[in-house]
């Protein structure tokens, strides 16, 4: 379900977390409408230049998508109250993290094994998508499935989503950081928020809440391959230059 | 740091503008 049956008491802030959630029809039109002014690009250049592989596409998507979850974090409150420094850090650590889940969560109310929604709103099919992809991307899609299939068996839910990209964006082992302390106080509030969430809302699956933190790392670990094929991409020439993917990826690796 | 400059820029843009 998308949402907790309604009168159920819920933390105030897991309500907070989900009235900070960007619009997904405003991200949507806005990620469309630079696609389409790059499709008129290409246009006008036709015969000039080469034209945007649908990797290259989707790396555009990826791209906007990431600028989207920079302005969400910026509106966070927690976050707002971190230096730069100290937000540069945790966004440097997670980006990938944020990316996949944003995919992984859409796929998971999209509600289709045969395809894959576009955060343009985009369906492709899985099959053909496959039938094109190189071994290492067949392999992530795999992995991103199953992922998706089991938050489907455990009905994560839209507030519970909200939680996990602040326990991903507030992670406690990011090292350096200026006000670590801070960092792990807000993690702490979200792991409990979180816990009570599932405690009140679904009282009968006592195990849910040890079994929403298990899917984390294994969000993590499709986040590296994702990165690793990112990276391999990107030193094969085939990422579009210049944009926050490639920043982020350096930053990470450097 | 020139390599973080495009998230540093994003972080600290004033939007009241």
């Amino acid at each position: 379900p998308s949402a907790p049956p309604a009168g159920l008491p819920v933390p105030t802030l897991v309500l907070e977390f989900v009235r900070c959630e960007q619009d997904e029809l405003q991200v949507r039109s806005k990620i469309s409408a630079h696609l389409a002014h790059l499709q008129q690009e290409q246009n006008s250049r036709s015969g000039k230049a080469e034209p945007l592989s649908t990797f290259g596409l989707m790396c555009h998507v990826a791209d906007q998508t990431l600028f989207s979850i920079v302005e969400w974090a910026r509106s966070c409150t927690f976050f707002k109250e971190l230096k730069v420094g100290d937000q540069m850090k945790l966004l440097h650590n997670c980006w990938s993290e944020l990316l996949v889940l944003d995919y992984i969560s859409r796929q998971v109310h999209h509600g289709k094994q045969d395809s894959i929604l576009l955060i343009t709103g985009q369906e492709v099919e899985l099959g053909s998508l496959l039938a094109q992809a190189g071994v290492t991307l067949a392999e992530l899609v795999q992995g991103g499935q199953e992922l998706v299939q089991r938050l489907q068996e455990l009905q994560l839910d839209r507030r519970e989503i909200a939680c996990f990209k602040y326990l991903i964006l507030f992670n406690p082992d990011v090292k350096l950081l200026e006000n670590q302390v801070y960092v792990e106080s807000v993690y702490e509030q979200v792991s409990g928020a979180l816990l009570e969430y599932t405690l009140c809302v679904y009282p009968q699956h006592v195990e849910r809440f040890s079994q929403l933190l298990l899917r984390l790392p294994e969000l993590r670990a499709l986040s590296v391959q994702a990165e690793d094929y990112l990276c391999y991409k990107h030193l094969s020439g085939e990422v579009p230059c210049n944009n926050l993917l490639i920043e982020m990826l350096h930053a990470k690796r450097a | 740091k020139k390599t973080h400059a495009l998230l540093h820029y994003l972080l600290n843009k004033d939007d009241s503008k």
